[in-house]
C-alpha cells in the first residue's frame, strides 16, 4: 500500500452525496456508497455518517466532462472516477463519471454498466489517504476490478487503513460452537484476523488456558524486532514520513505523531519486501538509505552494490557497484549516508572514514575520505545518521543516538541518549 | 536538440497522454512532447508496466495498450505525482 501523507484527524467522518446522476436510483446509489464505506470501517477505528449537508467531510458528485476541479471526465470508459486526498474544502471529496452507467452488481453478458460499489470501495481509499497500491488484488489497485457483493478489504488496503487510523479491535479467541470438539486450528469467520497483527504487532500473545477457548486463522509469527529494545540499521525522511529500518522490518512514523506526547506506542515494523520490490530476496538488513536532494529518489545501500528507486518503483539498471559511486573497490558496504543540510552536501560514511559525494557529478569528491574524527564526538563504526526535521544532525549507534552541533561542529554536550525513548516514545 | 523518438506512439491511444496524466511522465512537458527522448518514454512505459504487473518491455505492445485502454481511476499511481493533484 502507499500512503499519500495526508489524512483525517479524527475517526467519524460525515459523507453527503451532493450531485445526482440523471435518472439516478437513490436508494440504490446510497446503499452502495454506504457499503463501500463499511469496508473501510469494519478493519479501521473509522466511522462513517451520511448526513444532509454541503459541508460534509466527504462530498460524493456524479459530474460529466469539465466539472471546474481541473480533471474534467472522458465520457464511457477507461476514467470512471476520482477522489481527493484528505483536507479541508476538495480533500476527501469523490466524483464519479455522471456518463457511465452506474448500477448494482455486475452486468450480465448482455448487459452494460459499472458496479458501483467497486468504484467507491476503491476511490473512498484515497479519501482517507491512500494512493495506488501495485499489488494486483488489491483494492487500491488503479484498474477497475469487479469485485464481489461481498468484497472484504483485501490484506494491503486493510493493513494501509490500519497505519493511517489504526485497527479495529477484534476478538483473537474466540468460543466454539456448542457442540464443537476443540481443535488448535479451528477457524472462524473472521476474515481479519491478519489484521491484529498491526495492531499487537509482533507480540501475539500464546492462548490463554481455556478449553472453551481456541484460536482463529492467524498469519505465522512475525520474528520482528522491538522497537523499545533495538538499535537501528538505517534511516530517513522520505516523503515527509521518517523510515527506521531494522533487520527484514521498517518502521514508518508520522512526525507529528512522534512530536505527540500522548501518542501511542509505536507501531509493528513492516516487512521491507511488502514494500520496497526489488530488493535483494534473502535481504537480511538495509545498510544505509538517503533521498536525493536533486530528484528525491531514494538510494539504498546493501552491501557493495546500491539501489535507486523513485518512491517505492525500483529504477531500471540498478543494482550498481560502489565503485560507480567513486568509493574504492575494497569498500564492502556503506555504514550511513547523511544529506546534510548544513551545506546541502552528501555524506557517505564507513567505519573511521567518510566521503563527501557529489550528487551533479555522481561521484564522491577528490579529496576524501577523510577521518570520522573531523565530526568530533561522533563514535566510529555508526550504523546511521539522519538530519531531522528539527535541523539538527543526528548519529545512531547501537541503542544510542549523539545530537551534533552544525555550528560548533561537536556532540551535544549531553551525550548519547537512547534511542527507544526519543524515537519510538518507548517509556 | 528536439528528438523525435523511434518509438512508435501512433496508436488509437495516446501513450503519452497516458502516462503523464497517470504519473509516469512530468505533466509540465505535455506541450513539448518531441523533447522526450525515447529512453525517457521507454523508461516511463517500463515502470508503468512494472506497477501493473505486465510484462516489462518498454515496448507499446499490445498488452500494454489493453491495458491503457482499461477503465480505471483517475488519480495518478506514483505517490510522488499524487501529491500534485491535490494541488
Amino acid at each position: 500500500y502507499a500512503i499519500q501523507g495526508q489524512k483525517w484527524s479524527k475517526n467519524l467522518l460525515t459523507w453527503s452525496i451532493n450531485d445526482w446522476p440523471e435518472g439516478a436510483n437513490t436508494s440504490m446509489i446510497r446503499e452502495q456508497l454506504a457499503k463501500a464505506f463499511h469496508i473501510w470501517s469494519e478493519v479501521s477505528k473509522l466511522e462513517f455518517q451520511e448526513v444532509q449537508a454541503t459541508d460534509a467531510d466527504i462530498g460524493i458528485s456524479f459530474f460529466r466532462g469539465y466539472h471546474g476541479d481541473g480533471y474534467p471526465f472522458d465520457g464511457k470508459g477507461l476514467v470512471l472516477a476520482h477522489a481527493f486526498f484528505p483536507g479541508d474544502g476538495l480533500g476527501g471529496d469523490t466524483h464519479f463519471d455522471g456518463e457511465e452507467l452506474w448500477i448494482r452488481g455486475q452486468p450480465s453478458s448482455d448487459s452494460e454498466g459499472v458496479d458501483l460499489f467497486s468504484v467507491a470501495a476503491h476511490e473512498f481509499g484515497h479519501s482517507l489517504g491512500l494512493a495506488h497500491s501495485s499489488v494486483i488484488d488489491s483494492l487500491m489497485f488503479p484498474y477497475y476490478q469487479p469485485i464481489g457483493d461481498d468484497l472484504r478489504l483485501p490484506y494491503d488496503d486493510a493493513v494501509g487503513v490500519q497505519q493511517l487510523y489504526g485497527a479495529r479491535k477484534l476478538p483473537k479467541w474466540e468460543p466454539l460452537p456448542p457442540g464443537t470438539i476443540p481443535t488448535t486450528q479451528h477457524t472462524t469467520t473472521n476474515l481479519y484476523e491478519t489484521t491484529t497483527y498491526v495492531e499487537d504487532g509482533s507480540h501475539l500473545t500464546p492462548p490463554p488456558d481455556d478449553e472453551n477457548l481456541v484460536p482463529s486463522t492467524r498469519p505465522p509469527r512475525p520474528l520482528a524486532p522491538d522497537a523499545c529494545n533495538s538499535s537501528i540499521d538505517a534511516l530517513s525522511i522520505i516523503r515527509r514520513e521518517l523510515f527506521i529500518f531494522k533487520g527484514k522490518y521498517f518502521w514508518r512514523l508520522n512526525s507529528k505523531e512522534m512530536n505527540n506526547s500522548d501518542s501511542s506506542p509505536p507501531p509493528p515494523p513492516l516487512a521491507i519486501d511488502r514494500f520496497w520490490y526489488n530488493l535483494p530476496a534473502d535481504l537480511d538488513r538495509v545498510d544505509a538509505v538517503y533521498v536525493r536532494p536533486l530528484d528525491d529518489k531514494i538510494v539504498f545501500f546493501l552491501g557493495n552494490r546500491f539501489w535507486l528507486f523513485n518512491a517505492n518503483i525500483p529504477e531500471p539498471g540498478y543494482p550498481r557497484p560502489l565503485t560507480d559511486l567513486g568509493l574504492p573497490a575494497n569498500l564492502q558496504h556503506v555504514d550511513a549516508a547523511l544529506v546534510w543540510g548544513h551545506n546541502g552536501k552528501t555524506y557517505l560514511f564507513t567505519g573511521q572514514q567518510y566521503w563527501r559525494f557529489d550528487e551533479v557529478e555522481g561521484r564522491v569528491e577528490l579529496d576524501y575520505p577523510r577521518s570520522i574524527i573531523m565530526w568530533r564526538g561522533v563514535p566510529a563504526g555508526i550504523d546511521a545518521a539522519l538530519q531531522w526535521e528539527d535541523g539538527k544532525t543526528y548519529f545512531f549507534k547501537d541503542e544510542y543516538f549523539w545530537t551534533f552541533d552544525d555550528k560548533r561542529m561537536k556532540t551535544d554536550a549531553q551525550g548519547p541518549k537512547l534511542i527507544s525513548s526519543f524515537w519510538f516514545g518507548c517509556s | 536538440h528536439p528528438v523525435t523518438p523511434n518509438i512508435s506512439l501512433r496508436t488509437d491511444v495516446d501513450a503519452v497522454v497516458f502516462l503523464s496524466k497517470f504519473g509516469y511522465l512530468p505533466q509540465t512537458d505535455l506541450a513539448s512532447r518531441e523533447l522526450r527522448n525515447e529512453t525517457q518514454l521507454r523508461d516511463a512505459i517500463r515502470q508503468m508496466q512494472r506497477f501493473a504487473g505486465i510484462k516489462e518491455t518498454g515496448e507499446l505492445d499490445e498488452g500494454t495498450i489493453a491495458l491503457m485502454k482499461r477503465r480505471r481511476c483517475g488519480m495518478p499511481d506514483l505517490i510522488g505525482s499524487s501529491e500534485r493533484i491535490k494541488r
